[in-house]
């Protein structure tokens, strides 16, 4: 059987909040070290891959390898009946179509399940390989969230460029054009609030602002945002999830025709 | 007018 309990149940929720606009359904692929999913949006111009560790749970047990389809609206549907304070334990039989979730306030005193229906859903993996990217560019997740949110009112696509100057975003559209610069910043004490950039060299990518800004759906998982870029590469938006693992956006660059 | 490659273009199937 499988067994995962969490008393943060505000992360799951949060996270499936997060992705249930990209992605419509996936499999949760359970086993003993954790769950992950790896789900494309309908156009399959981007991926999003779970990670949650086995030891970032209050309790983890999976005694077998599991892939569980799920609907992720339906799975918004039932965690919308969460509270913010609940801790949530998700359950599956070997084999099950369907997976139970308990919801348990935090004095004890409301204990609630609901049953998720599971999906069958044919998906094939993609293997991603650890690579080096040409620049990587941490910033608070509110930032990130601000300027991809404030151009999608301005234009459609953005030119992202790393240069030792700094980060700099730019876009154009009827009403004319915008520009944003993040300059490496590791003044502010918090590391939280620091815009770091590692460059290994210049890079300038286009992408489109719809999912840059779908992505900005997990700001209130982590505080901290990581984006990777390299020539011709998918960027990487990735936010790290305390203790309990990350989720990783992927989106295709622009290319012209 | 500038396009995009799918995933599956990028990351091989495993």
């Amino acid at each position: 059987m499988f067994e995962a309990r969490i008393t943060q149940g505000a992360v799951l929720k949060k996270l499936v909040e997060a992705l249930k606009e990209l992605v419509t359904e996936g499999n949760f692929d359970v086993s003993s070290t954790g769950l992950q999913l790896q789900a494309m949006d309908s156009s399959h111009v981007c991926l999003v891959s779970l990670a949650l560790r086995e030891d970032g749970f209050e309790h983890f047990r999976c005694d077998r390898n599991m892939a569980m389809g799920i609907h992720f609206q339906n799975l918004s549907k039932i965690l919308k009946c969460a509270g913010n304070e609940d801790t949530i334990t998700l359950k599956a039989e070997d084999n099950a179509d369907q997976l139970t979730l308990m919801f348990e306030s935090s004095n004890q005193d409301r204990i609630s399940d609901f049953d998720l229906k599971l999906m069958s859903i044919e998906s094939e993996h993609l293997g991603i390989p650890d690579q080096e990217y040409s620049a990587e560019i941490k910033m608070p997740s509110s930032e990130y969230q601000r300027i991809v949110r404030d151009l999608t009112s301005i234009g459609d696509t953005v030119l992202i460029s790393a240069t030792k100057e700094g980060i700099k975003f730019s876009t154009s559209g009827d009403v004319g054009t915008a520009n944003v610069t993040l300059r490496h910043n590791t003044t502010p004490e918090k590391p939280e609030e620091q815009t770091i950039i590692d460059l290994k060299e210049p890079v300038a990518l286009t992408f489109a602002l719809r999912y840059l800004n779908n992505f900005a759906k997990a700001t209130p998982l982590a505080p901290v945002v990581k984006l990777s870029l390299t020539k011709d590469l998918p960027i990487v938006v990735e936010y790290q999830i305390g203790e309990l693992g990350a989720v990783k956006f992927y989106l295709a660059p622009k290319i012209d025709d | 007018a500038a396009g995009q490659k799918s995933m599956t273009s990028f990351f091989t199937k495993k």
